[in-house]
């Protein structure tokens, strides 16, 4: 068995030299690293938080504040706990790989330079 | 309000586990 | 800030892989795509191949907690009132979470394989391939069926003896390749070809002219992957004879013929491999370049092991070892493990683990525990 990962993409933001310097990359996706576990509801419940989007379920679980100056973060999760992380550059950038199942292909759709991490315990929001 | 939106900490963190992928993990 | 939403079920399909500097190469270059491969589905290892390079993937796993998010637009937007802010700026965008991830994938430099599943042996047969389950099928094919970069499958391929006769790929027998390589040097010799400029078609021509009338079973491929097997690639389609690979070959074959049953003297062991080379060849010999495939059961005699004969487990080998000759030279004993020393250590080391080193004068002796 074998697949051919489409690279095209990645190739041409390699070759543009359009690199990630912000938490987001140019193409607008980022990387959330939590030491813990995010417990998120599995079903909706009837509360503002709950929404959808392109007809998924999906729910508002946080608030994320980063200064790029001093690459500090902070993470609001639900209304009670704060986290206190920074922004990281990846030794070794990670590349994104997405896996059709029904196609049978693979592509590599991004590259991520950097992530916000959140290794801190959870303070209170006071 | 019968949810929660949590984060529940662990204290370390771990990541010496490596293993060969086989086809099947790697389209699990 | 930035409000944070995520899927109730998140996608599964995302997976992370480290870009090394060489994978970065190798997005970048011209050359044709990474491929994921493998040798089945069930049970062997998926390897990450370029045009050039091949390397084992191995899944890192973590304890963290991380999400992959992407810019969105929400469908309904809320307001949000100052006091949920907790003080920090309003936020202007949105983020959502799609997948999770609780592993990396690392990359490992390893050496392309080729399957030689349904790759048949010729052996000069006359109707080859008959019905080999391989007819019908490519070189290409068999390099696409392999877990290997393309260009490792096509060194390997020649390494192996692989030829392609009759439109069928297919591996060259040990007799085979003996007989051609023999047949081929002594074309050569008798025509004065350069040793170090052999041309695929000049060297077939001048080997028709020495076979006998009629089918001969040395077609111009066969002689191909002789030179190519034997020898080193010049910048001008031409071979340079790689005389210590050849010298190696014939005395392997020496060793099977002369002292599979029972130990030879080796100053006679010598003079047998010497005389099964063309006349006039010229290659030298050493008993030293074919370590790996000899013992010496007793001072000043040589004897052929077989490698189908060394056990796969480690300390059955070791043993098996000593039982053959109950004191080695590093040098000497370190071919005939170092194909079970899979961590990469260094290769005392490893033979430490299972064996005993002592200094004899300023060679280092290996014997048993």
């Amino acid at each position: 068995p074998s697949v051919a990962i489409s690279t095209s993409q990645v190739r041409a933001l390699l070759l543009s030299e359009n690199r990630q310097t912000n938490v987001t990359t140019p193409m607008g996706n980022m990387m959330l690293e939590i030491q813990g576990d995010l417990e998120i509801p599995e079903t909706s419940h009837a509360d503002d938080r709950f929404s959808s989007h392109e007809g998924v379920d999906i729910v508002k679980f946080g608030l994320l504040h980063v200064n790029m100056e001093t690459k500090s973060a902070t993470l609001f999760i639900g209304k009670k706990q704060r986290l206190l992380g920074s922004v990281v550059k990846l030794d070794t950038p990670l590349g994104l790989l997405k896996f059709n199942h029904k196609s049978g292909t693979v592509e590599m759709q991004d590259i991520f330079s950097y992530k916000v991490i959140f290794k801190n315990r959870p303070l209170p929001i006071m | 309000k019968n949810f929660r939106i949590w984060v529940r900490y662990k204290e370390g963190f771990s990541d010496a586990v490596r293993k060969n992928v086989s086809w099947h993990d790697l389209w699990s | 800030s930035t409000n944070l939403y995520s899927r109730l079920s998140c996608d599964p399909s995302y997976k992370l892989v480290q870009l090394t500097p060489e994978l970065l190469e190798a997005l970048t270059s011209d050359e044709p795509q990474l491929q994921f491969k493998c040798f089945d589905e069930k049970r062997s290892d998926v390897v990450l191949c370029s045009a050039r390079r091949t390397w084992l993937l191995r899944q890192k796993n973590h304890s963290n907690t991380v999400m992959l998010m992407r810019e969105f637009l929400p469908e309904d937007e809320q307001t949000q009132e100052d006091s949920s802010l907790f003080g920090i700026p309003r936020p202007i965008n949105d983020l959502l979470g799609y997948s999770r991830t609780t592993y990396e994938y690392e990359t490992r430099a390893t050496e392309g394989r080729i399957n030689l599943d349904l790759v048949p042996i010729y052996n000069g047969e006359v109707n080859f391939p008959g019905e080999s389950k391989l007819k019908g099928r490519t070189l290409k094919d068999v390099f696409d069926n392999s877990p290997s970069s393309e260009t490792e499958c096509k060194v390997r391929w020649y390494q192996l003896g692989g030829c392609v006769v009759n439109g069928c790929p297919c591996i060259l027998s040990p007799d085979m390749l003996s007989n051609a390589l023999h047949v081929t040097l002594m074309s050569a010799l008798a025509e004065s070809l350069d040793f170090d400029r052999l041309h695929p078609c000049e060297t077939y021509e001048v080997v028709q002219k020495d076979v006998e009338k009629g089918r001969s079973p040395y077609v111009l491929e066969v002689v191909r992957t002789v030179l190519a097997k034997f020898g080193t690639p010049n910048d001008d389609e031409t071979w340079k004879l790689n005389r210590r690979q050849v010298a190696q070959w014939y005395g392997v074959r020496a060793l099977q013929k002369f002292a599979s049953r029972h130990s030879v003297p080796l100053e006679e062991f010598l003079i047998k491999w010497k005389s099964t080379f063309p006349p006039f060849a010229g290659f030298d010999i050493d008993i030293k370049m074919l370590r790996g495939w000899f013992c010496e059961p007793t001072r000043g005699t040589v004897q052929y092991v077989s490698k189908d004969t060394l056990p796969v487990d480690v300390k059955d080998r070791f043993k098996m070892l000593f039982k053959l000759q109950s004191q080695w030279d590093l040098e000497a004993f370190a071919p005939f493990i170092e194909d079970l020393n899979t961590k990469g250590l260094k290769i005392d080391t490893f033979i430490m683990k299972y064996a005993r080193k002592r200094r004899i004068g300023k060679k280092i002796v290996v014997c048993s525990r």
